[in-house]
Parts: structure tokens; sequence; C-alpha cells
């Protein structure tokens, strides 16, 4: 064992991220986050690391934006776009009538 | 055309708002459309009720009777300009304040109503279009996809894929020749997009996403609306 001079203390692959508790730390005391149960925090947690690889995945999908940590960061998907979304795309009401077409040069 | 253009610096957009837990953003971008062309009537910013619309407009989509616009749950932008337009115009913030729950009834007082709407009109899918309609009508109503939104922090985003089914409203108030994009060293030509999703999220409160290529649907459903001018 003497000479094993580095010795790995993480796991490999995406599944460790490096800080994610202190991610969770500052996100938390950032924007006031509190759990009302260890079972939550733990859950919350949990999403909040699936998010990090989310906004790692967005950001190399649209690397002119800046992806990270947001207020949404410890939401599934699903309710993210269940509590701040709200567009129902129905058709058109008919009497929303086009809007002329204006001239675009000079 | 203006190469870039942005009501905020006319005085035509109102502070961002923050919807809470609560699917209204339909609301937010139909207020915000007509806080800017009563301004453009009248030369007066006023911010207006969302919750007039939550808590009073159910108006249905004529062809289908199940879609209607519901508070928390959903809605759509058109409708409620024709919902705002049959129940006379919408009433100041100060006077129907937002709460964020749609339980409770509806407590529109006509005699305060602040804004009517003229008419409205859909905007075609036509960048040119969309940017005349801008900067002559005021901001726009306008839907997109929402997906990259969660984990957006800044920059002009331009995703190499982005789905076109739209799921949030929002209002567009400008946009820009080109905000650098140093991943691809070149200017990106972006529009400004206000959300109601509070300050302390995106460029406080705004979005900017890349022109040019109906990105994430933002292209295909636009809206105008005019305001009737007040003496």
């Amino acid at each position: 064992d003497d000479n094993i001079l580095i010795r790995q203390v993480v796991e490999d692959g995406d599944e460790h991220l490096l800080n994610a508790e202190h991610h969770f730390s500052a996100f938390k005391t950032k924007f006031s986050k509190t759990y009302a149960t260890k079972e939550e925090h733990d859950y919350r947690f949990g999403v909040f690391k699936s998010n990090l690889l989310r906004a790692k995945s967005h950001q190399e999908l649209d690397p002119s934006a800046i992806h990270g940590v947001t207020k949404f960061s410890d939401l599934t998907p699903s309710e993210f776009r269940s509590q701040f979304l709200g567009l129902k795309p129905l058709s058109l009401p008919s009497d929303a009538h086009n809007a002329p077409i204006l001239p675009t040069d000079n | 055309l203006p190469k870039d253009f942005d009501w905020r610096d006319h005085g035509a957009v109102t502070n961002v708002k923050n919807q809470g837990t609560c699917g209204s953003c339909w609301s937010f971008s139909t207020t915000g459309a007509l806080e800017g062309a009563h301004f453009l009537a009248t030369g007066e910013l006023v911010s207006l009720s969302e919750q007039q619309l939550v808590d009073c407009d159910h108006e249905c989509d004529p062809d289908l009777n199940d879609a209607c616009d519901s508070g928390c749950n959903g809605g759509l932008m058109t409708t409620a300009f024709g919902y705002t337009k049959k129940a006379g115009g919408l009433v100041r913030e100060e006077d129907y304040p937002y709460t964020g729950r749609d339980r409770g009834p509806c407590k529109f007082d006509k005699s305060k109503i602040a804004a009517s709407v003229s008419n409205f009109s859909v905007v075609s899918l036509d960048e040119d279009q969309i940017a005349a309609n801008l900067v002559k009508n005021g901001p726009l109503s306008v839907g997109i996809n929402a997906v990259y939104m969660q984990t957006y922090i800044g920059g002009v985003s331009c995703p190499f894929i982005c789905g076109k089914h739209l799921d949030h409203g929002v209002l567009l108030v400008g946009y820009g020749a080109g905000g650098y994009a140093p991943i691809r060293f070149k200017e990106k030509p972006y529009w400004i997009i206000k959300n109601s999703w509070g300050e302390n999220w995106g460029e406080n409160g705004y979005y900017k996403i890349c022109r040019g290529h109906n990105m994430c649907g933002v292209d295909s459903m636009v809206s105008t609306v005019t305001a009737i001018h007040t003496s």
C-alpha cells in the first residue's frame, strides 16, 4: 500500500457531481428554501442533482447562453411545467384576425 | 426597421412581475401587451390586473368548448384579449391585486376599468413582420417552448435543438442586432423577452433568444393588441 501515491476518493462518471452538497447548500441559502421533513429535503437534493446534470447538458446544447442553478433547480421538469408555465395552445379564436402586412423596408 | 429596439427605453414596459406557483403566464403576457398598447394610445403606463383575468376570464375557444381560459391551469392570450374586449377592459393592478390563486370569485368592478382593447390580431410567422408589429404596435404576446428556461441564467439562448410545442406565454419587448456568443465567436441577433418569474430569474427577469429560426417556436404564436385611445 505504501507505493499508492494517489488514491481515488470519488466515484467515476457523471453520477458524482463534485460539490453537489455545496451547490445545494448555496441554492437553499440564495433562494431561502426550507423543507418540512428530512425525507423531503433528501428527495429535493436528489432532484437538484438531476437538475445539475440537466443544466450541464443544456449548456452543451445551448452554448451561447449560460445555464446553471436557478430558483427552479429543486423541481422536476413536470413540476416546473405545471406550476410555472400555463399556456394552453388552443386554436386561435375565430375573432382573432390576421394583422395587416406592414412595410419593413426603410 | 431599426437594428435594435427596446420598448423599455421608451417607458412602455412595467416592472417584471411574478406569477408564483400558478400556471397563469398567459395573463401576464396579456396584461403586458395591453399595458404597452395603452401606453402608445394614451402616453400613460399603467400596471394592469392579471388577477381579473385569473378570476373572471373563462372565455372558451369557439371551436373547442372544453378549452377555456382557466386561471392557474392555463389559458391563451388571444382568448384573454377576447374576454377583455367583451368585459370592457382591465382594471389597475392596485385595484385588483394578484394573489396567485384561482379559487376566488370574480371581483371585477367595471367602474374601475383602466385600459380597454380596441382590437387584436395574430402576426404571421415572419420575423420582419413580427419586428414591424413590435415597433408599430408595442410589445407583443408570444408563446414559447420553455424547456431551456428552467436552467437559464443569462446570455442569448440559441439551442442546437428545441421543441416547437408551445407551453409558456411571455412578452416580446424588443430585439437586438447581436449579442456576443463566445462559443460561436459571432454576434447573434436576438429577441428580448419579458418573463413573469420575478427579477431573480434570468437577466433581471428577462430572457434573450436568438432570432431567425423560429427558435423554440417563439415566432409561431405572436399576437398584437391595440388599446382604445382615451383623451
